[in-house]
């Protein structure tokens, strides 16, 4: 399996939306 | 310059290297003020109350790349487990390991505080979406406990801990969340978890007031009560379990957040991130949002991991030529506790290509562990490194960042921060 860590996720802003089942990304969450 | 400029990453090359002081104050962000709103700290980080700890040397890459190594291992052998209901890749995989030291979940982790208990008592938690069991270490110590920061939890001073008994639902659920069947211990209900490097935690399943903000406080917890704690952890007083499974936070919190929470992770450690639980009910900050839906892959669909689908990968503007199959056959997950993100080989193999040609300009240097491409700027002020792009199903496009896109501590040695698994069919 790929996998997407923690150093390529740094500033996103990722939303877990686990009802919806889907997952979010925003640049320059912080 | 301005071709450039739509292609590259231009930075001074020190703004790659993390700072020795934290400096969280410059931090201050809409979401992170929120009332359902955790500070995120890098466990090693200045802005950690972890960092503090002299005695604890911060590790070095390398060792954070070998732990990494081991992480992604334990992933592999639980995706391994659900898909094939065997446990065979994980133990042999735990033997090849050397670490015992917490490293799985220990590596290159962030670190949230919560409240446990009344009076409620603060516990620095590592923040893992890719585990469900929040656990602490609790005292007494019965079999071992390893050195932690703050004071060890003590259920005895508490008024709203109980224990789970061994017949009920909750500790039932236990075989899904950790992959060992529950044991009984006087009719209270025993957990067990394994990570896979030989590190672990045995205790009491039970109930406990969980604070997570001063707003958001939840009676009936279930967590773990860990009395026999194999691993350093680094020093964290256990583990918030943020995965899918129904003993998860999210789970457990979805009355109030319906399985709901957002985080962001600092590009240094001496800044702050947030973890924010349940929907921005503000404005603007969560409007630029794209939204990619969970993978529906074989082995991922079932799995306490959040699936994701990674359909091509850019560099420097460019599409690089890669067959959809080869990101469709094993899948993908998003983990907040893997810190180099890992690729089929064949999509790895082009990435490097296409990297390594856009940098031809700068001397590469001796390989970092699992990183291949590194690169000397030593006789750098500002470097161009080419931006590097991830796309998930829904057309989302992931930019990533320069610090995102290189790993170093020194300027002498900065490498290209993805890595290959072993065979496409991983």
């Amino acid at each position: 399996v790929a996998i997407f860590g923690n150093t390529q996720q740094k500033t996103l802003q990722v939303v877990h939306d686990g009802a919806g089942r889907r997952l979010g990304f925003s640049a320059g969450g912080c | 310059s301005q071709d450039l400029q739509h292609t590259h990453h231009v930075l001074h090359v020190n703004s790659l290297l993390p700072s020795a002081v934290c400096n969280s104050s410059t931090q201050v962000s809409a979401l992170h003020k929120k009332k359902s709103s955790l500070q995120v700290v890098h466990k090693h980080g200045p802005c950690s109350q972890l960092h503090q700890d002299k005695a604890k040397k911060t590790p070095r890459n390398a060792d954070t790349l070998f732990q990494d190594q081991a992480r992604v291992r334990y992933i592999r052998s639980r995706l391994a487990k659900n898909s094939a209901g065997s446990s065979d890749m994980k133990e042999t995989d735990a033997a090849n390991l050397l670490a015992k030291d917490g490293s799985v979940v220990g590596s290159g982790d962030y670190v949230v505080t919560v409240g446990l208990g009344s009076p409620k008592k603060q516990l620095s938690l590592i923040f893992d979406t890719g585990s469900d069991i929040t656990w602490t270490q609790c005292q007494p110590c019965d079999g071992y406990c390893y050195d932690q920061m703050e004071t060890i939890f003590d259920p005895s001073k508490s008024s709203t801990y109980s224990n789970i008994s061994c017949d009920s639902a909750l500790c039932n659920s236990l075989l899904s969340a950790t992959g060992n069947s529950l044991d009984c211990s006087l009719s209270a209900c025993v957990y067990g978890i394994q990570y896979g490097d030989s590190s672990s935690s045995v205790g009491l399943f039970s109930k406990e007031r969980l604070t997570l903000t001063s707003t958001d406080v939840f009676d009936g917890f279930a967590f773990g009560c860990g009395q026999n704690n194999q691993g350093t952890f680094s020093g964290a007083a256990g583990l918030l379990g943020l995965g899918r499974d129904n003993l998860s936070l999210p789970s457990q919190t979805a009355r109030k957040y319906n399985k709901f929470f957002s985080y962001c992770l600092p590009s240094s450690p001496s800044l702050t991130g947030f973890l924010t639980f349940g929907k921005d009910s503000g404005k603007g900050s969560s409007k630029s949002v794209k939204f990619t839906p969970l993978s529906r892959a074989a082995g991922l669909q079932d799995s306490s991991f959040y699936g994701l689908d990674i359909t091509g990968i850019s560099v420097g503007g460019r599409r690089l030529s890669i067959s959809a199959s080869v990101f469709t056959t094993a899948g993908a997950i998003i983990d907040s506790g893997t810190v180099i993100t890992r690729l089929p080989p064949t999509a790895y193999a082009a990435l490097r290509s296409a990297f390594r040609q856009r940098m031809s300009q700068y001397p590469m240097t001796d390989s970092l562990s699992i990183l291949d491409t590194c690169y000397d700027f030593s006789n750098y002020k500002s470097v161009s490194i080419p931006k590097i792009s991830i796309f998930f199903r829904g057309n989302v496009e992931v930019k990533i960042i320069p610090v995102g896109t290189m790993y170093s501590d020194t300027v002498s040695q900065v490498c290209l921060a993805f890595a290959a698994n072993d065979d496409d069919g991983e």
